[in-house]
């Protein structure tokens, strides 16, 4: 149906993945547990750095849209690096790697790794 | 999120979801698309994760995530996660957190330590349904064996419920969005009718890798959050996954 929820016929035949509603396949990469924490996800955020930092700027933006003074990116900055230390082994870690390989500040990554329980807010 | 766990007639088991996010985080006028979702897709990745040069566990991701959403351990169990509303949330958990009490679990930090420790259906299912959390969730857990694929529940201190497959009563498949199954959707977003409809009229005879993605194709079971969807299948040991989009018309969520 043309107005929401746009219901519609199930579908068929939409399988291999083709037309419109499919984007692209997925890329395979390895993270080596045998690595320490630290180093584990070099090769993925080495590959994938650019559309991290675009992710984390759009979250910048929705974030000076609701506090354009800036207010809340700096507490993300100044206080989630504090909480890295207290999240369990190995994520704390690996969330510093991925911070120091990417670039992002460590607080931003904090943040994305734990947007699950702060998207209830 | 839709996830579902679906047993064929031969007793193999299936594992299929959409992997929705970024509700209300900024609208794109000019491309009628969600800001963050649209930044999420070329995020998103497929991992093995080997130890001893062996594979451990395989997950589809967003890069830069280390907990779990999606996720198989070949042979042995498949787990995805969909986000559960409740007032007791996981902001309370971070403020408990933050006050020092520290005995709770982040929920895609429990995923992937069941996906990298758990050895069995049943050993995962106690621990997603036992161990205390920071936010409430819903479990979506498919087994090895005849009927092991269930729903657990999950506030954020207990289990509230777990639905499990059961052939005999005819539930050859369970089914979650974002709501506790026995209580109606919000009527603003009913995946829940659409999704089950499609399954029901695929029929446990038909079910398969290529009809599960069909019914994950559906509208509004596909909108404009869904990122990606994956498919996994235990036995196999396969785990892919394929980057979505919604042209409109198409429900915003």
């Amino acid at each position: 149906q043309f107005i929401p929820p746009y219901t519609e016929d199930c579908r068929t035949g939409m399988y291999p993945p083709n037309g419109p509603t499919f984007r692209g396949p997925v890329s395979w990469y390895t993270v080596d547990l045998d690595l320490p924490p630290s180093e584990r996800w070099t090769a993925v955020i080495t590959e994938k750095k650019q559309d991290l930092i675009s992710l984390i700027q759009a979250i910048r933006n929705l974030a000076n849209a609701f506090v354009p003074s800036g207010k809340l990116i700096e507490l993300v900055d100044i206080a989630l690096p504090l909480m890295v230390n207290t999240l369990p082994s190995p994520f704390g870690e690996e969330i510093k790697g991925i911070a120091e390989v990417s670039g992002v500040p460590l607080g931003e990554v904090v943040l994305y790794n734990i947007f699950y329980e702060v998207f209830t807010v | 999120c839709t996830s579902v766990v679906a047993e064929d007639e031969k007793g193999n088991l299936l594992h299929g979801r959409n992997l929705d996010f970024g509700l209300f985080m900024g609208w794109d006028v000019k491309n009628k698309s969600w800001i963050i979702s649209e930044k999420l897709k070329p995020l998103v990745v497929n991992l093995d994760f080997r130890k001893n040069n062996q594979t451990v566990f395989k997950s589809t991701n967003f890069a830069g995530y280390v907990g779990m959403l999606t996720g198989i351990k070949p042979h042995t169990f498949t787990l995805t996660m969909n986000e559960r509303f409740s007032l007791d949330g996981g902001y309370i958990g971070i403020l408990e957190w933050i006050m020092g009490q520290r005995d709770g679990m982040w929920m895609s930090f429990l995923t992937r330590s069941v996906l990298e420790n758990a050895t069995s259906y049943e050993g995962a299912k106690r621990q997603l349904a036992e161990t205390k959390m920071l936010a409430p969730a819903y479990f979506i857990l498919g087994g090895n064996q005849r009927g092991q694929g269930c729903i657990i529940t999950r506030s954020r201190q207990h289990s509230i419920d777990v639905l499990e497959i059961d052939v005999k009563l005819g539930r050859w498949y369970v089914l979650e969005t974002n709501y506790d199954h026995w209580k109606d959707p919000f009527f603003l977003d009913d995946r829940r009718t659409p999704a089950m409809k499609c399954m029901n009229q695929t029929t446990q005879a038909k079910i398969s890798v290529s009809t599960l993605y069909d019914v994950l194709s559906t509208k509004p079971v596909l909108n404009k959050l869904t990122t990606y969807t994956a498919l996994m299948q235990v036995s196999e040991g396969k785990l892919e996954s394929y980057i979505r989009d919604c042209p409109s018309p198409c429900m915003p969520w």
